[in-house]
């Protein structure tokens, strides 16, 4: 579930 | 000076010129503004030393615990210069009156006493970047799973801390502690801002980005 959030994607994200 | 040079810009709440001012227009305004801002708290925090190799979900978990905390430090900050008045943004300025009408006296009360206290201390910007980052690892979050590496984290943080005020501020030997003491009334106000926006958001009346929306359900 968590892995659908926005902050996941954010944190995720390179830069 | 890691710290200092990943101080993000400032953000602006551009309030829309063509909607008439209300209650609903401040709230809108304001929420907005907190969607962009937690864009930049979460590419702030990737920029804090140690904070990226800490596990993915330990970074949310703080994250979720923290960010109202880390936002509203930012404006204590951002309002050091005017006695009074909340800077959410340098276009976004909310003095006594323009409070009251929004229904953030309590809110805003909190803030201006947070913002009393780094002004007697004549809080600068270092110790702010400092403090907030300590903030940040301060989450009392009970979902994280490393807490030994988060601890690590804070200690080295509480060390920059205490080596800056022992070479700039040695006249004041308290002055790191005193600092430290204003976390519990910072944590007080993310509680209290909290709230105020969870209720809005269950009220559905302001509209609210997904980020906004997320990390308050969070």
């Amino acid at each position: 579930k968590e892995k659908h959030k926005i902050l996941h994607r954010l944190l995720q994200n390179s830069s | 000076s890691h710290l200092m040079a990943a101080e993000p810009e400032k953000l602006f709440a551009m309030p829309d010129p063509l909607v008439q001012d209300s209650y609903l227009k401040t709230m809108t305004t304001l929420c907005d503004l907190a969607d962009r801002e937690l864009v930049v708290i979460i590419g702030w925090a990737k920029h804090i030393p140690g904070f990226p190799s800490l596990s993915l979900a330990d970074q949310m978990s703080i994250l979720q615990s923290v960010w109202l905390e880390v936002l509203i430090l930012g404006v204590a900050f951002r309002s050091l210069p005017y006695e009074d008045e909340i800077v959410f943004a340098e276009d976004y300025i909310m003095d006594e009156d323009m409070s009251t009408m929004a229904g953030l006296t309590e809110l805003n009360g909190a803030i201006n006493q947070l913002a009393r206290k780094y002004r007697n201390l004549q809080l600068d910007k270092e110790e702010f970047v400092m403090l907030k980052a300590i903030a940040l690892t301060n989450s009392d979050s009970v979902h994280i799973e490393d807490l030994e590496a988060v601890q690590h984290l804070k200690d080295v943080l509480h060390e920059a801390l205490l080596e800056y005020e022992s070479t700039k501020h040695s006249d004041e030997p308290r002055r790191a502690g005193k600092l430290l003491m204003t976390l519990p009334l910072l944590r007080q106000t993310a509680n209290r801002a909290l709230h105020h926006f969870y209720n809005l958001k269950v009220e559905g009346k302001v509209p609210m980005h997904k980020l906004f929306l997320e990390m308050l359900e969070a």
